[in-house]
């Protein structure tokens, strides 16, 4: 991590993520909701920095499969 | 098991605001096999956890994503974590401002201090003084920022929770004002006779303060930041000490020294912009030189060592009760080879003699980079990972001082910035797993 966070409790844990089902979303308790542009285009903008931009899987460019 | 959404929470509302000073950006991560939850008071502050977040994925040499069991607390250390660009020695695209936004949000700093203009150049175009640009910029055409340009570099910095904090330079570092705006430069004198150069703005005209009212009126409704930057650097009195209706203005104001003339042209120019309901930052200078400042005034120290080092500066202003930004041990454009970031690393920003409430007056600091020998061919790679390293003094805890374990994790978001399309350079010898071409 960089910066380093005040406190990290970190465990070998470990959880997947599936990109083609992940998503980010506001708590029903939260002051924002969908709409607030801040948070949403965060949420497009931190898909992308972490699955890529296109849809999941990405298709090969190709058009072959493995 | 698998983690499919992560939740996120603020308390606070405002989602059309723009981030200021004050902005709380504390949030906590819990990420355990009952919940994934983002927690913040503010949006501002669930950015940071969404940046969080983000650097604790990771990939498996298959290419599965996974996260671990993880529990953050954190909120930053200094409320002002800033990056100086100076755009007016080189002219920089609007796309490499922007590219740099986008990393700043990678290092969690919060305000991109908008170097305009200076003396070569004055890209900034301006709606009530066009001629500024047309005549100052270095090409009016491509050369400039126009309002739509100023305007998106506004947005796309709060979207990623970022203030925009403009600095327009003044009575010296002007020289670029002077072919759009005739009258506003001192014209400097070889014995009784104007030699044809100019100097810094004329403190003596009223045209001059007439001026200054309607440009910064118009610079106080363009940028919504609470604070303009208004410069107050390196003014050299050799054109104004040449000029006769500048000596005698001076005698008939009683001066014998031009740093009380320079206080008086501050002093008018600090109440104009107090006028319009913003607060300022100055440089040192303005501070050292004794103008009458608002209390709520931000003195920002740059000198390394004159007139005296950077920490006692910071003490002799905190001890006159101002806030303090620091920036001299932190000049990215110096650069030294080999492993120049751990000095930036190591220094200790309250590390002056002084009282809780006088430490609490130190708000933060900015790195910078002048733009000097800096343009869009290699801003990059010279501003990170080193600005980084600024981030991380600014953010992260007094105890985070461990040279080592920067150094590895340093390494690590570098490979990061690689792979995210940021032409980092190394920080020493080793490698990335990732090397992607399109960087």
């Amino acid at each position: 991590l960089w910066p380093w966070p005040r406190s990290v409790q970190a465990s070998s844990r470990r959880y997947r993520l599936r990109p083609a089902a992940f998503a980010f979303r506001h708590h029903p308790g939260s002051a924002a909701q969908p709409g607030c542009d801040v948070l949403d285009s965060a949420f497009a903008r931190y898909r992308r920095l972490l699955f890529g931009a296109g849809p999941w899987p990405p298709p090969s460019p190709s058009g072959q499969r493995h | 098991v698998s983690k499919d959404v992560l939740v996120v929470s603020v308390v606070t509302e405002g989602c059309n605001e723009f981030p200021m000073l004050e902005s709380l950006e504390n949030y906590t991560l819990t990420i355990d096999d009952d919940q994934c939850l983002l927690a913040a008071s503010t949006i501002w502050g669930a950015l940071r956890g969404l940046e969080t977040f983000s650097q604790l994925v990771w990939t498996s040499a298959e290419g599965t994503f996974f996260i671990n069991k993880t529990s953050i607390k954190d909120f930053p250390r200094f409320s002002h974590r800033g990056l100086l660009l100076d755009t007016s020695r080189h002219y920089l695209p609007l796309s490499s401002i922007l590219d740099t936004l986008d990393v700043m949000a990678y290092n969690k700093l919060n305000v991109f201090h908008w170097h305009l203009v200076d003396d070569p150049s004055f890209p900034y175009d301006s709606i009530t003084f066009p001629e500024l640009a047309r005549k100052g910029s270095y090409n009016p055409v491509t050369h400039i920022y126009t309002a739509q340009d100023v305007k998106e570099v506004i947005e796309y910095a709060r979207l990623r929770g970022i203030r925009v904090l403009a600095e327009f330079d003044t009575p010296g570092h002007t020289l670029s004002w002077g072919p759009g705006v005739p009258g506003l430069l001192t014209p400097c004198y070889s014995g009784t006779q104007p030699s044809g150069d100019f100097g810094p703005v004329n403190p003596i005209l009223n045209s001059t303060y007439k001026f200054m009212s309607s440009f910064f009126l118009e610079i106080s409704s363009v940028f919504p930041d609470f604070y303009l930057h208004l410069g107050g650097d390196e003014v050299d009195f050799t054109c104004w000490r040449s000029n006769p209706d500048i000596q005698a203005f001076m005698k008939k104001k009683g001066f014998d020294d031009f740093r009380q003339l320079e206080s008086f042209y501050i002093q008018m120019l600090l109440d104009i912009v107090s006028a319009y309901e913003k607060g300022y930052v100055v440089w040192q200078e303005v501070f050292d030189n004794k103008v009458k400042v608002r209390p709520d005034t931000i003195v920002q120290v740059w000198r390394d060592k004159k007139p005296v080092t950077y920490m006692e500066e910071v003490e002799l202003v905190t001890k006159a009760g101002f806030r303090v930004l620091l920036s001299a041990p932190w000049y990215l454009n110096h650069i030294t080879y080999g492993a120049d970031w751990k000095d930036m690393y190591k220094v200790e920003p309250l590390d002056f003699e002084g009282s809780p409430e006088e430490k609490a007056l130190v708000i933060g600091g900015e790195a910078c980079m002048w733009g000097e020998w800096v343009d869009s061919t290699n801003l990059v790679p010279r501003l990170w990972p080193r600005g980084g390293v600024v981030a991380e003094r600014l953010w992260s805890s007094n105890l985070t001082t461990n040279l080592d374990f920067a150094e590895t994790r340093l390494s690590h978001f570098r490979c990061l910035l690689l792979r995210r399309g940021v032409q980092a350079e190394p920080i020493g010898v080793g490698y990335c797993e990732q090397e992607f071409e399109e960087t």
